[in-house]
């Protein structure tokens, strides 16, 4: 319970507002996580060969990579290492960057150049995890 | 550096080539570094297919042969029973290909079959060019399609004879000097709204395939009577059958790195190595479809 400054208890805050009380500062502002994109093959006049899916959401990771990667992005040591070497010793490497490390895959239905079709299953088209790297 | 470079290639991150005349700005190609030109070489058969004709797109409409609308028709079933609607495919475990390519016959040929095309038997003379399976696609199963658009109302039972026959003469260098260069079998079936009869000639095609053949042309009678040979029904006249030449499906399995494998995923998942199974039988089907009996399984075991 917290008393505020003329010391009448002020009503307790809920859980759920505590939780968001605290992320803020658990969790840094738009920190490296998976985005929504979705695209139609008709936006890039490429409706003509591929014939399905209609739209396709590739997701892209984006946002700004915590300093202490480790334990939630499944990340190596190596980029804490990286971290560190941005901040002390040398600020023209990179700080990590906020890449997918999982992916799933797609199938795609297109018309060849000779008239023939094919259908086909491609790996690593749709981003599902992010990672720090 | 050149490893950077050897880098972006190997993981052939979709980076694309800018072509030669790199003038026009619509070009999607001269978003990249020149120097990822070797990654061009290594693209998913997909992106390496649209950013060249994405490119002949803006350029030019090249003219495309158009797809049989039948063709078309079937293949975007086989789509729907294979992919989830956002395109992912379905984790189905029988469903072992991760390509499949539909053949239609040579248009040169085409109009030869009009007047080959007597009454209601079925002789027709079939060129499929297969320039577009590349050496890392192995054969799972082939199918000769046939679209059954009766124009008579028939019974439900039809029993139809097919007489395939390889019209190559060369076997100089041939591989397997038993090629079957004819075969003939006999397949009987329900006429329920069905619009598609698959012939499977897996055994037939494979040996002329695995030698990378690039065409392969053959001689195909196909007759149908309504009725059921083993009731003994007198067979009647018989149908009008499918006036159109028949399309080759080839269900494959693509070992590149940019196509998905099943196994692989199931190796992540259950985080056990497992090794590839050699897919030596030809004969497993992979479309999973075990129950049913091919017709050469019918004729094999007869």
């Amino acid at each position: 319970w917290r008393r505020d400054e003329n010391g009448k208890e002020a009503p307790a805050t809920s859980p759920s507002n505590l939780s968001e009380y605290f992320k803020q500062f658990l969790f840094p502002q738009n920190e490296c996580e998976l985005h929504n994109f979705r695209l139609s093959f008709s936006q890039l006049k490429w409706d003509k060969w591929i014939i399905a899916p209609h739209r396709y959401s590739p997701q892209y990771c984006k946002g700004d990579c915590p300093r202490a990667v480790g334990h939630r992005y499944g990340s190596p040591v190596h980029t804490m290492v990286q971290n560190i070497i941005y901040e002390k010793l040398d600020s023209s490497v990179p700080k990590p960057s906020c890449v997918p490390a999982e992916y799933s895959p797609l199938s795609v239905l297109t018309i060849e150049p000779d008239g023939s079709i094919v259908y086909k299953e491609y790996e690593d088209m749709i981003a599902t995890k992010c990672t720090c790297r | 550096p050149h490893s950077r470079a050897r880098g972006a290639s190997d993981k052939s991150s979709g980076l694309l080539e800018a072509p030669e005349d790199t003038s026009s700005e619509l070009n999607p190609l001269l978003w990249l570094p020149k120097g990822t030109r070797r990654g061009y070489a290594l693209l998913p058969p997909l992106l390496k297919v649209l950013s060249e004709r994405g490119h002949q797109a803006w350029e030019s409409e090249a003219p495309r042969l158009r797809p049989d609308s039948r063709a078309l028709r079937y293949m975007k079933r086989l789509y729907k029973m294979s992919a989830t609607k956002e395109g992912v495919p379905k984790a189905n475990k029988s469903h072992l290909y991760n390509t499949v390519r539909l053949f239609t016959p040579c248009s040169e040929c085409k109009h030869h079959h009009r007047d080959l095309v007597k009454g209601d038997i079925h002789l027709v003379d079939l060129l499929f060019n297969l320039d577009r399976v590349t050496g890392l696609e192995h054969l799972l199963k082939s199918v000769l399609l046939y679209s059954f658009d009766t124009s008579v109302p028939v019974s439900s039972s039809v029993t139809c004879m097919c007489h395939l026959s390889v019209k190559e003469h060369d076997f100089s260098g041939q591989v397997c000097p038993s090629v079957p260069h004819a075969v003939a079998f006999s397949l009987h079936f329900e006429v329920r709204k069905r619009k598609w009869v698959e012939i499977d000639v897996t055994s037939f095609l494979q040996p002329l395939i695995a030698t990378n053949r690039r065409n392969i042309h053959m001689a195909v009678n196909f007759t149908c009577l309504t009725g059921d040979p083993q009731q003994n029904i007198n067979m009647e006249n018989p149908i009008n059958m499918a006036l159109v030449p028949p399309s080759l499906l080839l269900y494959l399995n693509d070992t590149s790195e940019q196509a998905y494998h099943r196994w692989n995923s199931l190796r992540h998942r259950r985080k056990i190595p497992v090794r590839p199974r050699q897919r030596n039988s030809l004969l497993v089907d992979p479309t999973g479809d075990k129950g049913k009996e091919t017709s050469q399984g019918k004729r094999a075991s007869r």
